[in-house]
């Protein structure tokens, strides 16, 4: 039975690298500005977690991330009225903020749902890239099979560095209603495709581990 | 003298079997909440990062990975100044743990950070 802590245990300033990382993360710093996220990106990040970590947090051996830093990007999206008939069309926008300096970017990709059931028929969607100026978007496709219903794009290439070092990436997210039309009302709209950074952080943690003398034999 | 160190094998012998309140490696499980950190870590709910504690022996056993200054510490604690405080019991290896947490963006982080869980002790 231990006392509980002070609210806050973390000192003013925190020295350490782990405690800093922490404190920058916490709510209620500075520039928290939206509630933590929820929903499906929320589960997709837990079963990542699930495949990567045991229960008390062991990194699994063979490490299928591939890597030690996995960062989920929502979209900002923009434009309020997607629908139109049968097509559904929502332009999105994933701003990257200038990573810190010790996390290398490996790759990028954008996880959505390929297909979802709906009440009347489903729902058959794609992703497109826009492309800048008047030339024609591309349509991504997944370079494997859905795991679990979710399509990951690989769109590492299209990762652009903006002059304030601010990334951005801009999508459309296009979905059609397969299948006999349901009510009047359009149908349940699909959620926001998410952006995935594979990270190598070169510092990951307190410190780099100090080389351990060679030990002589006595 | 290794005369002397003869008359001390009993000891070392009683010691090879290690007492128990020897330099040694013991569990402590915490919960982010207990830590105040739940707030932006959802998992792991609790982990384990062990600690280390115990008198480092006179005569440090070859499992300790004591380094050569360590022995002639304890050797001088022990015949030449005992103000000279014996070598401290402190982890040896550590293990890293993945954390997920949520970000003041409201995006989500998978992070492994290293050495968060003493896996063995040394004397030092």
């Amino acid at each position: 039975n231990q006392s509980p802590l002070p609210a806050s245990p973390l000192p003013a300033v925190p020295t350490l690298p782990l405690l800093q990382a922490l404190q920058m993360r916490a709510p209620g710093s500075p520039g928290w500005r939206v509630g933590p996220a929820s929903g499906q990106p929320l589960r997709y990040m837990l079963n990542l977690y699930r495949r990567a970590a045991d229960r008390e947090g062991r990194p699994r051996r063979g490490r299928s991330l591939g890597t030690n830093t996995v960062r989920l990007v929502q979209a900002s999206s923009h434009g309020d009225q997607p629908w139109a008939g049968r097509w559904y069309v929502q332009p999105l926008t994933y701003l990257l903020e200038s990573q810190p300096e010790a996390e290398h970017l490996l790759r990028a990709t954008v996880v959505y749902l390929p297909s979802l059931s709906l009440a009347h028929g489903r729902l058959l969607c794609a992703l497109e890239l826009v492309a800048a100026g008047e030339a024609p978007g591309v349509l991504l496709s997944p370079a494997a099979r859905p795991r679990h219903g979710w399509a990951e794009v690989d769109v590492t290439p299209y990762l652009v560095l903006g002059n304030s070092s601010m990334g951005s990436l801009a999508l459309r997210h296009v979905c059609v209603h397969a299948g006999r039309a349901g009510g009047r009302d359009a149908p349940a709209t699909p959620s926001h495709p998410f952006l995935l950074l594979y990270l190598n952080d070169t510092q990951a943690g307190l410190a780099p581990p100090a080389a351990e003398p060679h030990r002589h034999r006595r | 003298d290794t005369g002397t160190l003869a008359y001390d094998l009993p000891n070392y012998l009683r010691e090879q079997g290690g007492d128990k309140n020897d330099c040694s490696l013991h569990p402590f499980s915490v919960s982010f909440a207990q830590l105040g950190w739940d707030h932006w870590i959802i998992a792991p709910h609790r982990y384990n990062p062990r600690y280390c504690k115990g008198v480092c022996p006179h005569l440090l056993r070859y499992d300790y990975h004591a380094p050569n200054h360590a022995v002639v510490q304890s050797f001088v604690h022990q015949l030449v100044d005992a103000s000279v405080p014996r070598p401290s019991c402190v982890p040896y290896r550590y293990s890293p743990i993945s954390v997920l947490m949520i970000e003041r963006n409201g995006g989500i982080l998978y992070k492994e950070y290293e050495n968060m869980i003493a896996e063995s002790c040394t004397c030092r």
